[in-house]
């Protein structure tokens, strides 16, 4: 299957979303 | 202490469960002893929710460690998953502990929560930091250390990522050489 890949830069906006 | 997490399907799922271990050194107990897991996790909100609430690295005691391994992998090199492989190791000096540590060591957590080794992050088994008294250490475990290609491209990757520079080397040496000699006599396979 598909690897699920994220960047650093996707990663780190995650931190603070609601 | 265990922190619950709850599943939502709002989150972003990881490509692998991720977990977080703990180890206090006690020497009035057995190595395994002082080794205990906190929590483990599979998608980016929850990592986030647990690496925020946690101590930073760089506040820890002398003698612990943080490690985080592919669920079903235990941070030790007895592990089926690890006693052929070895680790890439970034050895800091005494001051880096306030300037460096924890950028280096959340860096390293991003590297593998986001499978950034492309086609060889299955090769990862995990990353451990050691906080000591003589320097601080930062290490990516992975399985098989005669993986030359596998093993090099995640060097280099892990080194891009750390932003270091080209002056910079790194090595990495397989956990049969570490187990067998003592740490500042382990040679060195392989320099990125």
């Amino acid at each position: 299957g598909t690897r699920i890949i994220y960047d650093r830069k996707f990663l780190m906006e995650c931190r603070n979303s609601p | 202490q265990e922190v619950p997490l709850a599943e939502s399907p709002d989150k972003h799922p990881l490509q692998n469960r991720w977990a977080l271990w703990f180890f206090r050194n006690d020497k009035n107990r057995m190595w395994q002893a002082n080794l205990r897991l906190v929590t483990k996790f599979s998608t980016v909100e929850d990592f986030w929710a647990l690496y925020d609430h946690i101590k930073p690295a760089s506040k820890l005691s002398c003698g612990c460690d943080y490690s985080l391994f592919k669920d079903g992998i235990e941070p030790m090199w007895e592990d089926n998953q690890n006693k052929r492989g070895g680790r890439w190791l970034i050895t800091l000096a005494k001051q880096q502990r306030h300037t460096k540590l924890d950028c280096f060591w959340l860096d390293t957590l991003l590297c593998l929560i986001g499978e950034m080794f492309d086609n060889y992050s299955d090769e990862v088994c995990g990353a451990v930091i050691n906080i000591r008294t003589k320097g601080d250490k930062i290490a990516i475990w992975t399985r098989e250390a005669e993986h030359q290609e596998a093993v090099t491209h995640i060097g280099r990757v892990y080194k891009e990522h750390l932003g270091l520079s080209q002056e910079v080397t790194i090595g990495y040496q397989a956990h049969a050489d570490t187990a067998t000699k003592s740490s500042s006599l382990t040679k060195t396979k392989f320099v990125v």
